[in-house]
C-alpha cells in the first residue's frame, strides 16, 4: 500500500491475482453493469446506516461477494469519498 | 472489471463470463449486516429479513459476443429480467434500440421507498457510458503488452536522457517518473502514484546524484507489472487527457468532485475487439463537454460502431429542461437551451453517421440512447 500524505487515495496492488493472468484467447468484452443505490446521496444516509455507509464495509467481506460473481481484486484504491477496485475474472 | 463503492451506492462492472447478479443478494445482506441499511420488511423468507431494501438499481448489458459462453443468469437476458424480477417489484425492462434488433438491454428498477426518487437526488446526476466494437487495429495495438512494453522503455530512455543532460550540466538531481494509476480512478482526476526511476548506493555515487557515468537500468518493474504499464498507456493513447487537469475540474464538476469517476475495459483482440469508456463527470453546461468527451474517446479506438448511453437526472437533461418551458421561466428556457444545444451537438460525432436514439423516461430520470456507425 502507498500513501504517500494524508487526505491522498491510498492504491494496494495484489500482485499474485496478476501472475496467470491470460487473455489470449477469445474474451467476452461488453459488461454487465449493475448500479445499487441505497440512498438518494451520501449526505442522506437512513437512521441506522453507519456513518461511511457502505465505505465501512471491509475489502475482506466484498472479496467474499466478488467470488460468487468469478472475479478477483488485482488492486484498490481507497479514499476519502470512493473506493474503486480494479478487478479481473 | 471494475467495483466503485460510495457511501450510498455501488457500481459493479464486469465483463468476461462473470456472474454478477449472483452476488446481487450478498450485495444486499452486505449492506444490511455490515453497513447498517435498514432490512427488507416483515417477509417469511429469512434470506430477505436480513438484506438491505435498495433505493434504486439499474442493470444493463450490451449484447454479447458469445452468448453460449455465458452462466447462471446471464445465459439469457430474459433469465437476467426474471432474476431481478423474482427479487424486486417494480421493474421495467428495456432493449435498445428496440426487441427487433437489440443493441442494449436495460433493466431499471425504481423500488418504492417511502420517497420521491427524481427530489431525493442532490445536484446534478449524469452517468455517460461509450460502448465501442470492431475497434482499428492500429489503435487496438496500443493496449496489448508489448506495446506498451515499448512505450515504457521509450518513455523511459527519455527521461533518462533528459536527466543524463541535466546531471552533465551540473544540475545532479535523483530522476523520479511520476505516474498517475490508470484504468479506474477514485474521487479526484488526479491521482498520483510516484517511484524511483534509478537506484544507486551511496558509497558508489554521490547521495543518489546520477552522473555522465552512470549506468541506466530499466527498473523490471516497469516491465511487467501491468499497473504501470496501463499508466503508460493511457497517457501515450491519450485516455489520461479525456479530462485535462487544465480545464478541470471545473465549476460544475467541483460540486461533484469527491464522487466522480471514470473507468475504462478494453479488449483489444481482433477476434473479439471491444472497449467500453464510463463516467459520472458531468458535462459542461455551455453545451460542448459531454461530445468533446465522446469524440476524444472515439478518436482514441476508432470503432466501427459505438453506441453511447446517456442517463441523467431531468433537472440535468434536454428532454428534462423541455418540460421546465410549461412555466415560462426566462432562466428554464435559457437552460434548456443549452441542455438542446449539448444533445444536437451529440447528432454529429465527425466521422461518423448517428443511425438510432432513443428516449426513455424513468421517474427523475431520462435514458438516451444513441448508436453510430462510421461512415
Amino acid at each position: 500500500t502507498f500513501s504517500p500524505s494524508e487526505g491522498t487515495p491510498q492504491l494496494t496492488i495484489n500482485r499474485d491475482a496478476t501472475i496467470d493472468l491470460d487473455s489470449s484467447n477469445a474474451f467476452e468484452g461488453p459488461e454487465k453493469l449493475l448500479e445499487v443505490w441505497f440512498a438518494p446521496s451520501p449526505k442522506d444516509l437512513p437512521i441506522g446506516a453507519k456513518e461511511n455507509g457502505l465505505k465501512s464495509v471491509s475489502a475482506e467481506t466484498w472479496t467474499g461477494m466478488l467470488d460468487l460473481v468469478n472475479c478477483k481484486v488485482l488492486s484498490t484504491i481507497e479514499s476519502e469519498h470512493v473506493d474503486a477496485y480494479l478487478l479481473s475474472e | 472489471s471494475s467495483m466503485f463503492v460510495f457511501p450510498h451506492k455501488l457500481i459493479l462492472k464486469t465483463c468476461g463470463t462473470t456472474t454478477l447478479l449472483l452476488g446481487l443478494r450478498r450485495m444486499l445482506r452486505i449492506a444490511a449486516i455490515h453497513a447498517g441499511f435498514p432490512a427488507q420488511g416483515c417477509n417469511s423468507v429469512e434470506e430477505v429479513k436480513t438484506a438491505a431494501k435498495p433505493y434504486r438499481v439499474f442493470y444493463s448489458r450490451k449484447n454479447f459476443l458469445f452468448p453460449e459462453k455465458q452462466q447462471g443468469p446471464h445465459r439469457s437476458w430474459k433469465d437476467e429480467v426474471k432474476y431481478l424480477d423474482d427479487m424486486f417489484l417494480n421493474g421495467s425492462a428495456y432493449m435498445t434500440p428496440d426487441a427487433e434488433k437489440p443493441i442494449t438491454e436495460t433493466k431499471v428498477l425504481n423500488i418504492p421507498h417511502g420517497s420521491v426518487d427524481g427530489d431525493g437526488v442532490q445536484g446534478p446526476d449524469e452517468t455517460l457510458e461509450i460502448l465501442m466494437t470492431d475497434l482499428e487495429p492500429n489503435n487496438a495495438r496500443q493496449f496489448y503488452l508489448d506495446h506498451a512494453v515499448a512505450a515504457a522503455e521509450s518513455k523511459y530512455a527519455k527521461t533518462a536522457l533528459e536527466a543524463r543532460k541535466r546531471a552533465e550540466n551540473g544540475l545532479g538531481e535523483l530522476s523520479r517518473v511520476n505516474s498517475s494509476v490508470s484504468g479506474t480512478t477514485a474521487g479526484s482526476t488526479n491521482t498520483d502514484e510516484t517511484f524511483d526511476v534509478f537506484s544507486h548506493t551511496s558509497s558508489d555515487h554521490n547521495g543518489g546524484l546520477v552522473t555522465p557515468d552512470d549506468e541506466i537500468s530499466f527498473p523490471e518493474e516497469l516491465c511487467t507489472e501491468g499497473h504501470a504499464l496501463g499508466t503508460v498507456v493511457s497517457e501515450g493513447c491519450g485516455l489520461s487527457d479525456v479530462y485535462p487537469t487544465s480545464k478541470y475540474p471545473d465549476a460544475r464538476t467541483k460540486q461533484a468532485l469527491p464522487h466522480i469517476y471514470f473507468t475504462v475495459h478494453v479488449t483489444p483482440e481482433p477476434q473479439c475487439s471491444y472497449a467500453s469508456f464510463e463516467t459520472n463527470v458531468p458535462g459542461c453546461q455551455t453545451g460542448r463537454e459531454t461530445a468533446d468527451v465522446i469524440e476524444h474517446v472515439v478518436d482514441i479506438f476508432k470503432p466501427g460502431r459505438f453506441s453511447v448511453t446517456l442517463f441523467e437526472s431531468k433537472t440535468n437533461s434536454a428532454e428534462g429542461r423541455e418540460l421546465t418551458l410549461l412555466g415560462n421561466s426566462a432562466s428554464a428556457m435559457k437552460t434548456a437551451g443549452a441542455a438542446r444545444l449539448r444533445s444536437s451537438r451529440m447528432e454529429n460525432i465527425p466521422g461518423y453517421r448517428r443511425v438510432d436514439r432513443i428516449v426513455h423516461d424513468f421517474d427523475g430520470y431520462d435514458l438516451v440512447f444513441r448508436y453510430y456507425e462510421r461512415r
